[in-house]
């Protein structure tokens, strides 16, 4: 199902996003 | 004959979208809509749930609630919101903010601009998904509606490729 997948790609992007995001250092200086 | 390809969801704008993911921190005052917003009241709000250090009660207690239609007392807030954001990226982020995202505040003073007032929700997000509570508000970010994500993400993206460090 077309839909299906590209539901599954769209999620599949957000979520390595957030992710990528949630394990980046927080952007203070220090 | 070429197979249809499926219509991605219709995208809401940069604004509105993140007008619901403001609506995840339960402010005292209201989050429903563009004119809500231009006192800057729940802004301000918002940012003393991100970072409390930071903008905290005495920098709240500066923002004016009582506004009514008083565009002098919206102007002032809305300065004060933007500095607020804007010192938080040098001093606390040790980012300088480009330019061309920078909101015109007499836009969203005089005529409720929603294009305006995105970029300045959108500055909020960068302080929301950089500081110390990162992990909890992109959870948050993470519970709302795909399409929103979508527009949030785009907008983490845009805020990133411009970074001034």
């Amino acid at each position: 199902d077309p839909n299906m997948k590209a539901g599954a790609t769209s999620e599949g992007v957000l979520a390595n996003f957030f992710n990528s995001l949630l394990s980046k250092k927080t952007g203070s200086p220090g | 004959m070429e197979e249809a390809q499926p219509l991605p969801p219709p995208e809401l704008p940069l604004c509105d979208s993140l007008i619901i993911w403001l609506q995840t921190f339960k402010t005292a005052s209201p989050c429903q809509d563009v004119k809500q917003l231009t006192n800057g009241v729940t802004m301000a709000q918002v940012l003393h749930q991100i970072d409390v250090g930071w903008f905290n009660e005495s920098w709240l207690s500066r923002i004016k609630e009582d506004v009514g239609d008083n565009w002098r007392i919206k102007a002032s807030n809305l300065k004060k919101v933007l500095q607020g954001i804007m010192s938080y990226y040098h001093e606390f982020l040790g980012q300088q903010i480009s330019e061309e995202l920078i909101p015109d505040l007499n836009q969203i003073t005089e005529c409720s601009n929603s294009v305006e007032l995105g970029r300045l929700l959108q500055l909020i997000l960068g302080c929301a998904v950089n500081c110390e509570k990162k992990q909890e508000h992109i959870k948050n970010i993470m519970t709302l509606e795909e399409s929103v994500q979508h527009v949030v993400m785009t907008a983490i993206q845009e805020l990133m490729s411009k970074e001034i460090v």
